[in-house]
């Protein structure tokens, strides 16, 4: 899904 | 977001602005490789090209524009401040520094997770901020300099490492999906190079307290 493509981490 | 990751950001922007007001206190950058603190800049303006595309949170915004911020007022003053610039060690910080952005932007070609413009440079950012540390411990090595390099910078560093890698540790058993192995490969390839830096920093401040005593 979308979201995990996203990196979440800085 | 776990407190892991969270402390881990706050550890690492403490230790941006430790150096940053040390730099703006002293008016000195002496011992302090501008050619680290580029590659730093460079790291926080190619991972965060999704900053205006993807939107993940306010904090992770805010935080964004802070590093990138952070990041480049450092290497401003080391650059453009007329009293700081007097003090960069420029003929010891000779780290060639092109190869390694040059490597690391060769691996992010080879090895990312999807071939797009934005991953290939996020990619870029994480192989290049694992070894951006490598022109500040050549200098050290060579100047053994420690004034400007204080040992809370050092302790706020290993803390942000340390907490990331627990951090990865906590998301794996956690989360069922969490398999970022650029990030965890290249972070602790990382975490050794800056406990090498270490290593040599606390090597040149004993060296330098025993001369101060003697």
């Amino acid at each position: 899904d979308e979201t995990e493509n996203v990196h979440d981490e800085l | 977001m776990n407190i892991f990751r969270f402390a881990g950001d706050m550890t690492h922007l403490i230790s941006i602005l430790i150096l940053l007001l040390k730099i703006y206190a002293t008016k000195s950058c002496a011992g302090i490789s501008l050619k680290t603190q580029e590659l730093y800049a460079l790291v926080f303006l190619t991972r965060y090209l999704d900053l205006f595309t993807d939107y993940v949170s306010l904090y992770n915004s805010v935080m964004k524009i802070v590093f990138i911020a952070s990041s480049l007022a450092i290497v401003w003053c080391m650059r453009r401040h007329p009293l700081v610039r007097r003090s960069y060690d420029k003929d010891l910080d000779t780290f060639r520094h092109q190869y390694v952005v040059l490597a690391c932007f060769v691996l992010a070609l080879v090895l990312h997770e999807r071939f797009t413009f934005q991953e290939v440079f996020w990619a870029f950012s994480i192989y290049l901020e694992a070894v951006a540390i490598l022109p500040q411990l050549v200098l050290l090595q060579r100047s053994g300099n420690v004034d400007n390099l204080t040992g809370q910078y050092v302790l706020f560093l290993g803390a942000y490492r340390g907490l990331y890698i627990i951090n990865w540790i906590y998301r794996y058993f956690t989360e069922d999906h969490f398999a970022r192995w650029i990030a965890c490969v290249s972070g602790l390839i990382q975490t050794a190079l800056y406990a090498d830096f270490f290593y040599y920093y606390y090597l040149s401040r004993i060296k330098q307290d025993t001369i101060m005593r003697l």
